[in-house]
């Protein structure tokens, strides 16, 4: 399996619709302070099934939509899909390609589609369980995180060893 | 299950002491188990030692040792559960060049195996993508991207 | 005493507002109390907005923005409690090349009345030493030190 | 006031005695991860008079005395001495020149020392309350401390807004 594509539509800093595409291999984001790039690694997050806004940097739901500027509006919408390449049966799902849709309006309403096909948050979340991909398989490293990997209480270490096994 | 705890334990043990001497080019580490006779509620603690220095306290390290350190734990878990993508953001932060120059060489060789998708500000990293995206703030605050196909 | 506390809030918050308007070239910030009706007891808020940018939570910033507002606080508290000298490690390990440069000049501005011992890996604040010492490890892990005096 | 000398014998990685110098302005320490330069930062947190060990990075007191290497065994002490200028009076001390020496050996035993002077640890830290050294202060910003300035909860907020008064 691999990330083929991001696309983030009024999610945080992001109010125009941009598209990541992914190939093999290592792909770097770049830029100034401040310009968005951890709010992509926020947005793979949170399609993928994140619940607590605080590892998003939030402090309620709607700090995902793009709340607007000096120069713009707040929008009522923020949207991210990402589509996966799935020919490996690595999602058990019997698709060879799998796109993922989080949509979260003010109101506090949420869509949540895969391939389409609307579903609810823990069918997206139970297609990721055991993949490594969750909360504690430490395939996402937040900005500021790679400290607190070694600081962790015997506990959280625990968790991590028994997330890997 | 205590069996598959311990199976899982002695892999990353493993891999952490392979890739910490490759990223120290030296040195000696290890994953200890506080209590071996309860895998299942045992502690476990890591033990890291640089080239040519004595074993102290992981607090002791430097930031830029602690990083390598944890770097080397992150890459071992990808060993030995390999997940099909990893994102870090910016976890090179801290790297002096030579240590930046070992970090991006290895990451290469992972990135045969697992896409990478990774936030930085280093050059010596950046060289090593295959696909690179800036990020800017354009006008009214909003970001855009522009794409470079590097390979 | 409540008086000689809100003097001080009021120095500290003005100089706070300068100070950030330097780093960012822009934008505002604030310090708030919480219950301005109990100075002893009230809780402190900081605030704080990028140029061109929606005022939100601290916590929304990028790493880069919390460090230039950290040290926006920080080189405040230094106008209004100058000390003789300050210790900085590292604290522009996330800044950008454009806010390094500010940083970097606006920190000059500010030791011609403080001495600053800063430990840092960037070029640009490097080049506004008075003064430079390069620390090394030499054989048998002891640290070894070289002087440069730039000016 | 100001800084003039900083000299450590024995203290953490520096084995060998080192001199630093300080003049007006700034001072920069560059050098390679691990070389030394935040233990220089902990050698003047120590010499002020730091008792928490744990602020230093250590777990036991004699953390901060050389604990050798592959190729040297390790030494019975660590001292570091720091000298300001004080002609201002900024010091509560009837002397132009103060020089704060601190030394502990392996036995757990300390000495203190004001200008060649014994004396208890409490003196050398009553010297510089009230004049922004202390521990709420922010004078001395340690390494991977500049986000939790920002983080701070309330409580310690209030307190560094007190020290400051
Ligand atoms: N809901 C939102 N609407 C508009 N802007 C937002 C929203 N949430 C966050 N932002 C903005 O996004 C910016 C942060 O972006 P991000 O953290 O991705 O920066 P970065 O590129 O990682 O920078 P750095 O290099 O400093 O880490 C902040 O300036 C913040 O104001
Ligand atoms: N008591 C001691 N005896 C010998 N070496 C020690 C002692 N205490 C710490 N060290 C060593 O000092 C080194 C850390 O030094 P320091 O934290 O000053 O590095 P640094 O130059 O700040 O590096 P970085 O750029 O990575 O932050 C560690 O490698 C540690 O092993
Ligand atoms: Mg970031
Ligand atoms: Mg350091």
């Amino acid at each position: 399996m691999r990330l083929k594509r991001l696309e983030l539509i009024g999610f945080k800093s992001f109010a125009n619709k941009v598209t990541l595409e992914f190939d093999e291999g290592i792909t770097a984001i770049v830029g100034p302070n401040g310009s968005g790039k951890s709010n992509i690694s926020d947005a793979v997050r949170w399609v993928l099934g994140e619940q607590s806004i605080k590892s998003l940097r939030g402090s309620k739901l709607e700090d995902v939509i793009f709340a607007g500027s000096d120069g713009k509006k707040p929008l009522g919408m923020a949207e991210v899909q990402l589509t996966l390449e799935n020919s490996d049966g690595f999602l058990p799902i019997d698709y060879n390609e799998v796109t993922i849709t989080r949509r979260v309006y003010r109101s506090g309403e949420s869509d949540f589609l895969i391939n389409k096909t609307p579903c609810r948050l823990k069918d997206i979340q139970d297609l990721f369980t055991d993949t490594g991909l969750g909360r504690e398989g430490y395939a996402i490293i937040g900005q500021g995180q790679i400290d607190a990997i070694l600081s962790t209480n015997p506990e959280e270490r625990r968790s991590l060893f028994e997330e890997t096994a | 299950s205590a069996e598959r705890f311990m199976e899982t334990y002695e892999q990353l043990r493993a891999e952490f002491k392979l890739v910490f001497g490759e990223l120290f080019e030296g040195g000696a580490a290890d994953i200890i188990l506080v209590d071996p006779e309860d895998p299942l509620n045992t502690g476990i603690e890591i033990i890291a030692q640089p080239p040519g220095k004595k074993l102290q306290n992981l607090a002791l390290l430097s930031g830029g040792e602690r990083s390598l350190t944890a770097i080397a734990l992150l890459l071992a878990i990808r060993r030995v559960k390999p997940t099909p993508f990893c994102i870090l953001d910016e976890v090179d932060a801290a790297l002096d060049e030579a240590n930046l120059e070992r970090f991006a060489d290895i990451l290469q060789g992972f990135a045969k195996t697992t896409q990478f998708l990774i936030i930085t500000h280093r050059q010596a990293t950046m060289e090593k993508a295959d696909r690179l995206y800036g990020v800017t703030m354009g006008e009214s605050a909003t970001s855009q991207l522009i794409s470079v196909k590097l390979s």
